[in-house]
């Protein structure tokens, strides 16, 4: 369900954060607007300038769904409270997490085996872009499609992924933070309130929040897949250059 | 630190402009 039966206490902190998620319809339009802007520009250039492939327009997606989580990253109350330094730290830290997390809760949304949701609104058929995808590309989405299914299984719902959100952003793991204290605080303050959303709104499932946490880990490692995934492409230059995506991926493995 | 250009501005623009 997206959403839980109305009426039962949610945690403030929860509707706090669900309040600060962005207008999916807002970023959809943004980001399309972007695309039909480059198709724009291929066709002027048309015959002068390589044409963009598929994989070169999803990196423009992709560029253009992390300025987006930039943006809510800065809108946050809590991540409000760090200087620059901090933030910018956190960020390069968990910038790909955030990214295969919102591909993924997309995907658990969208509900069909078959095919993919993009944030464009368009939908992919899974076999044909398996057909095209080299092998590394293919285990990504099979391995995306099958933390998918599991989250399905659990029938995550959206505050949980808001909540999903909050602890990657504020991982207590990272290292040289200015403010590690507040950022330990924030992620135990964020952790609490998941654990009493899933307690007093799925009383039944007791063993749901570790079930939730347990997802985390393996979401890190798809998105560090991604990562090597990206890099690779970048090195054989088939990714669109000066982008953030490009900025963020050298950041990490500076 | 110019490698951290973009995201450095993308965190300290200022909005109300």
């Amino acid at each position: 369900p997206s959403a839980p039966p109305a009426g039962l206490p949610v945690p403030t902190l929860v509707l706090e954060f669900v309040r600060c998620e962005q207008d999916e319809l807002q970023v959809r339009s943004k980001i399309s607007a972007h695309l039909a802007h480059l198709q724009q520009e291929q066709n002027s250039r048309s015959g002068k300038a390589e044409p963009l492939s598929t994989f070169g327009l999803m990196c423009h997606v992709a560029d253009q769904t992390l300025f987006s989580i930039v943006e809510w990253a800065r809108s946050c109350t809590f991540f409000k409270e760090l200087k620059v330094g901090d933030q910018m730290k956190l960020l390069h830290n968990c910038w790909s997490e955030l990214l295969v997390l919102d591909y993924i809760s997309r995907q658990v949304h969208h509900g069909k085996q078959d095919s993919i949701l993009l944030i464009t609104g368009q939908e992919v058929e899974l076999g044909s872009l398996l057909a095209q995808a080299g092998v590394t590309l293919a285990e990504l989405v099979q391995g995306g499609q099958e933390l998918v299914q599991r989250l399905q299984e659990l029938q995550l719902d959206r505050r949980e992924i808001a909540c999903f959100k909050y602890l990657i952003l504020f991982n207590p793991d990272v290292k040289l933070l200015e403010n590690q204290v507040y950022v330990e605080s924030v992620y135990e303050q964020v952790s609490g309130a998941l654990l009493e959303y899933t307690l007093c709104v799925y009383p039944q499932h007791v063993e749901r929040f570790s079930q939730l946490l347990l997802r985390l880990p393996e979401l890190r490692a798809l998105s560090v897949q991604a990562e090597d995934y990206l890099c690779y492409k970048h090195l054989s230059g088939e990714v669109p250059c000066n982008n953030l995506l490009i900025e963020m991926l050298h950041a990490k493995r500076a | 630190k110019k490698t951290h250009a973009l995201l450095h501005y993308l965190l300290n623009k200022d909005d109300s402009k």
